[in-house]
């Protein structure tokens, strides 16, 4: 099982919609995948239900050990954790805690979750550990006390970035982050890379931010990459991943999907 | 004079855009415009400034009573309290302070900051009040301490909305964190409104997600709007303003914010 935090503190970069997108494609793909909204807005669970299920990630970390884990099915070989607003409240509610930050951690590896994993969202009693090939856990835009939970329970780390001068300036502090994460709770966190999302290329300038951006990151920057486009509005109102809508009109953003897929 | 809070918790809306553009916007119209960053990304204070000004919000409000305040002249009629990463910090600091939300409101009446204003950025004695007619302040995508700090010092709050799903869904979140800092804190503050930022005309959702904000938000959403273009992130690769920059060729976005500055 492998853990990626698609974490980026600049807001409005597409880490939502890359974990939306990257989880819909490798579960079509045959993988099993779980996706874990970590963000007190909630954008990932709204996405994909109108209403927000009943218990999700803050019930789960906040009930412990012994009460049972709610992950909620979206497709074949999709289950997730949802978000909701009460979210916002552990920032404060964990502040103090020794352990705050491991709170996500001690979760993934809890016979609860391994149970609600092995069996759809029900709680059945058969222990069997696992179930999921690939965990994806979405930020909020701070690195604060969510995001810290996920980079302590993450073995990698996926940063989306859009070709803004803003993204330039912005990363740095997140790698920073990444290094003192892993020197204190996290020493196997590693980059897995920098994704470009969102680039425009009629645009002079875009395509020179691009440029710059990949002469920072070097290797670790993705080939692939995915332009902008309204595709990923028209997915979120159908509720789901641009592989799961009908029409072959899907094709351009679709492919860059699907390419990004298997490079990851 | 006026002071604007520029809050939206869901990120990469266009808040620091709209801070800077109508802040540069107003002082070549002729008022004195203070812009305070209060985000830890900085964005708007590296938006003009390749190197940040040593001192800054931070300093201003950790020093605490009686050391001065450093207000860093960016044009004619423009000045900025700038931003810094350390303000991350004051997310942890003030966590358990009781006064920990009013800190910024207290800096905005206090003797030092009356002096630094009337007087360019250094710190001369003649302690004249004022100095500035409006001050916007530009905060991060979160309803945390320094956002709560804005709303608690507002008398206005302005919400730039980008034409998306999430868009919808978001800001119910931040008119009822409004209604809280009324209720608590800040009686006098009122909404200003809700302003599109970013919306692209040639797609049929766009077009239809702009309707239903404007039906959600009715009188609250400014007729005004700002449309995508390159020229927002050209002006940021050139420290100024869209207002400042030479060439014609600016005048579809130019014109959009000087209509905007106008009904601000
Ligand atoms: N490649 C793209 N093309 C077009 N629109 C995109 C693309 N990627 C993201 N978007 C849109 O841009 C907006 C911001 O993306 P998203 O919400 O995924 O970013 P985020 O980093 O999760 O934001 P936050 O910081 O608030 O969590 C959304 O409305 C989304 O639909
Ligand atoms: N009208 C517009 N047209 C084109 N690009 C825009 C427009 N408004 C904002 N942008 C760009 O979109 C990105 C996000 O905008 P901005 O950083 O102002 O949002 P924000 O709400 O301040 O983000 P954060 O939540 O991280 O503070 C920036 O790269 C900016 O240059
Ligand atoms: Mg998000
Ligand atoms: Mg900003």
């Amino acid at each position: 099982m492998k853990v990626i935090a698609m974490c980026n503190q600049k807001g409005g970069v597409g880490k939502t919609t890359l974990t939306r997108e990257l989880g819909c494609y490798l579960a079509y793909a045959g993988e099993k995948v779980l996706l874990i909204d970590a963000d007190g807005q909630a954008n990932l669970t709204k996405s994909f239900f109108d209403d927000e299920p009943a218990c999700g990630l803050y019930e789960a970390i906040l009930e412990g050990p012994g009460s049972p884990v709610t992950l909620t099915p979206v497709r074949e070989n999709l289950k997730l954790l949802s978000g909701s607003i009460r979210l916002s409240l552990l920032e404060r509610q964990l502040a103090g805690e020794i352990d705050g930050y491991l709170k996500l951690k001690r979760l993934l590896v809890s016979e609860e979750f391994m149970r609600a994993c092995a069996h759809g969202s029900s709680q059945a009693d058969d222990s069997r550990a696992g179930g999921s090939d690939l965990i994806i856990i979405d930020t909020p835009p701070s690195l604060g006390i969510l995001t810290g939970n996920a980079l302590a329970a993450a073995d990698l780390l996926l940063i989306p970035i859009s070709p803004a001068q803003y993204s330039l300036q912005g990363t740095s502090d997140l790698l920073e982050t990444m290094e003192k994460m892993r020197k204190t709770l996290n020493p196997r966190l590693a980059p897995l890379g920098v994704i470009v999302n969102a680039y425009s290329t009629i645009t002079l300038i875009s395509r020179e931010l691009v440029g710059e951006l990949r002469g920072v990151f070097g290797e670790l920057c993705f080939q692939e990459e995915l332009g902008r486009s309204v595709r990923f509005e028209e997915a979120i109102a159908e509720k789901k991943g641009l592989v799961d809508l009908a029409g072959a009109n899907w094709s351009k953003s679709r492919e860059e999907v699907v390419a990004l897929g298997e490079a990851v």
